[in-house]
This record gives structure tokens, C-alpha cells and sequence, in this order.
């Protein structure tokens, strides 16, 4: 599985 | 974005500036632990390098900038500006004791075993455990001033906050970052202590002061 990066938090 | 996560993200901010204004005003650094400050502006670099991969909206952008520059001023107040009156002596937690752990920790437990990826596991770990050198450096001096108190208060509100966030998250959007999650609640744990001589000592008008 692809890694999505989902990082929106500060 | 929902109400938990602005408000946490306001709170955050908040804390940032108190210091500011604090060291500003003072013109001291004293009971500030500069370790933890230099851990904070770590923590910010590694994690927001996705300013230059990744964007989401301006209001991230823009809050990922001014998080870094409070960050680096508050790190230059303390060692360059009014280094004189930072209270070096007090200041001694061994931070090998926070970096090889973390370090270690982020190669093996991440979410993806890429670069930028392990600097963002990173910094999150790091942040769950950067505030230990100033808890460190008030219980070995026994007291802090209020306005250091209010500023270590709007921090652990954020990270509580940010525990709202993520359970709002999990039920609205199915979403959850289980490093974020685990991290989050480890270092709101370390701020319960923190919070209960808050709530007893300096809002009804005392000094932190401990026995």
C-alpha cells in the first residue's frame, strides 16, 4: 500500500 | 477544523507569546529552561520541513511559519540577548537522555521509513517529552514565577485540546495518527502534576512554590 502523507496538524 | 483543533492550535500560540512577553518585558530569562526552548525549535524544524513538499491551506502555512519564528527569537532571547540572565546552573537535564531514545524510537517506529517521514515521527516524539527540562528545572529551583505557570498552562491546554481534536476526528472523519495519539496523550500525562498545583496554588493567587 502507498504511503499517503496526511500530516495537516500543527 | 474543528473547535478542539483551533482552539488548541490559539492555546498554543498563546503560550508562545506569554514567554515572548515574559522574557520581553523582563528583560530575563530566568526560571526558563533554555533546553526545552531549543528542543521546541528542533521539534518545529524537523516537522514542518513539509512547507516545502506539501501544502494544505494558508492558515497552515502561515501558523507553521510563525510557530518557527517565536521559536528561534525565543531561543535567541535566551542565549544571545539576555544570556546573562539565563539560569545556566539551574538548566542541567541531559538532553543525551531524551535525543538517543526519541532518535532511536522514530527509525523504528514510523509510518513510512523515508526521510522526511522519520523527522516528522521525530519531532513528534520529541514534543511529547521537550518540556521535561523546564519541569526538571522548577522542581529543582521549587518555585516558578505566574506568568512562567500561565505560559507551561496554555501549553498542556493545547496538547488536551488537541486530544479533543483527535477523538472528534476519529468519530467525524474515521481519521487517527496513531503516533500523533500516543504521543499526545503521553504528554498531556506529564502535565497533570503541572495542572493540579495550578488549579490549588497559582489561581487562587499563590506562587507555585513546591515543599
Amino acid at each position: 500500500r502507498e504511503f499517503v502523507y496526511t500530516h495537516d496538524e500543527l | 477544523m474543528n473547535i478542539f483543533r483551533i482552539l488548541g492550535d490559539v492555546s498554543h500560540l498563546l503560550a508562545m507569546i506569554i514567554l515572548l512577553v515574559k522574557i520581553w518585558r523582563s528583560k530575563s530569562c530566568a526560571g526558563i529552561s533554555g533546553k526545552s526552548q531549543v528542543l521546541f525549535a528542533i521539534v518545529f524544524t524537523s516537522r514542518y520541513l513539509d512547507l516545502f513538499t506539501n501544502f494544505f491551506s494558508i492558515y497552515n502555512t502561515v501558523m507553521k511559519f510563525v510557530f518557527l519564528m517565536c521559536a528561534y527569537i525565543t531561543v535567541y532571547l535566551i542565549y544571545g540577548k539576555f544570556r546573562k540572565t539565563f539560569d545556566n546552573e539551574n538548566d542541567s537535564f541531559r538532553l543525551e537522555f531524551l535525543l538517543i531514545p526519541v532518535t532511536g524510537l522514530s527509525f523504528l517506529e514510523n509510518q513510512s521509513f523515508t526521510p522526511l517521514e522519520i523527522l516528522w515521527t521525530f519531532s513528534i516524539y520529541l514534543e511529547s517529552v521537550a518540556i521535561l527540562p523546564q519541569l526538571f528545572m522548577i522542581s529543582k529551583t521549587g518555585e516558578a514565577e505566574t506568568i512562567t505557570t500561565h505560559y507551561l498552562f496554555f501549553l498542556g491546554l493545547y496538547h488536551a485540546l488537541y486530544l479533543a481534536n483527535w477523538i472528534w476526528r476519529y468519530q467525524t472523519e474515521n481519521y487517527y495518527d496513531q503516533i500523533a495519539v500516543v504521543s499526545g496523550v503521553v504528554q498531556t500525562i506529564f502535565y497533570c502534576d503541572f495542572f493540579y498545583l495550578y488549579v490549588t496554588k497559582v489561581l487562587k493567587g499563590k506562587k507555585l512554590s513546591l515543599p
